[in-house]
């Protein structure tokens, strides 16, 4: 199958926060999210990748107003959890790709990332789906990484109004 | 907004690779990703945590049939990549909740992980967008965890038929 990229999306009115050094055993997630969810935080991405030594981190992206009431919370349950630390960041965008057959498509990926380590743009967080691949970055970068993307998978002229935030 | 969530999937034919402590800087990505991307690999979820002390680590979701394929490729990538180890499991399984405004209702995320937990299912990787929430788990967990969802999300009437593997 070959994938179709049919945009480029950005959105600079984001933020992470992420909990560092929890237990890798059933529960944890659950508690995190109750504790986010009981304060109406919205959460637009979740990501956890692999443990090492039965630790793990959960990285959360959330809309940018919510990141302090997201670290406070989270700083709350900290010695609960037993996390190592809260930390958070909000001078970051996220940019994606979006379209069909993205994730049956090996080389797809391989063009999004390329198209920003030809621009020395660091890739902080990475989240994808089979209709999606979404980069975290340094939100100074935000408009040159969309240009590139576009440019990359030929749709320069969706440039105008893509960019939210 | 109230999420409407409209269905359970499950796939068992799944497996990792993880690329662990890669340098966080620009470029790092696109290699890996470009050594999977010309063998035709098929990259069901590519995720990326926070880094810490400038490593980084990738873990890829492929389907089974590639594990062994794409470990092999990244342990060619590892020295030029200076990644310190490359890994993979393929007794493992997604289950997903998918529907509409997940990202914009708080608790959600919660309930999913709440019903995971209270059966001590683990949870390895999470990945999310806005309207899917998928959690890698045991593969031997698996129709338990579908039928826990189910039951969270009042689906029980869609659970023939929702296993696939
Ligand atoms: C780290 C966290 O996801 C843990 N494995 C859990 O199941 O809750
Ligand atoms: C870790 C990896 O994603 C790196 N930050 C890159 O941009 O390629």
């Amino acid at each position: 199958e070959n994938a179709v990229i049919t945009g480029v999306t950005g959105n600079k009115n984001i933020a992470k926060v992420a909990i560092r050094g929890i237990p890798d055993r059933p529960g944890v997630a659950a508690q995190i999210f109750s504790a986010l969810g009981s304060q109406g935080i919205n959460i637009r991405l979740i990501i956890q990748s692999i443990a090492a030594d039965g630790l793990n981190d959960i990285s959360v992206v959330v809309s940018r107003e919510f990141v302090r009431q997201a670290a406070e919370v989270l700083e709350g349950q900290r010695k609960s959890l037993k996390a190592k630390e809260i930390v958070f960041h909000d001078q970051l965008a996220e940019v994606s790709i979006v379209g069909s057959g993205i994730a049956s498509t090996p080389g797809v990926a391989a063009r999004m990332f390329r198209a920003l380590a030809r621009r020395r743009i660091n890739i902080d967080l990475i989240s994808s789906s089979e209709v999606r691949i979404t980069c975290v970055i340094d939100e100074r970068r935000t408009t040159e990484a969309i240009r590139a993307l576009h440019r990359e998978f030929q749709l320069e002229r969706l440039q105008r109004g893509m960019l939210r935030g």
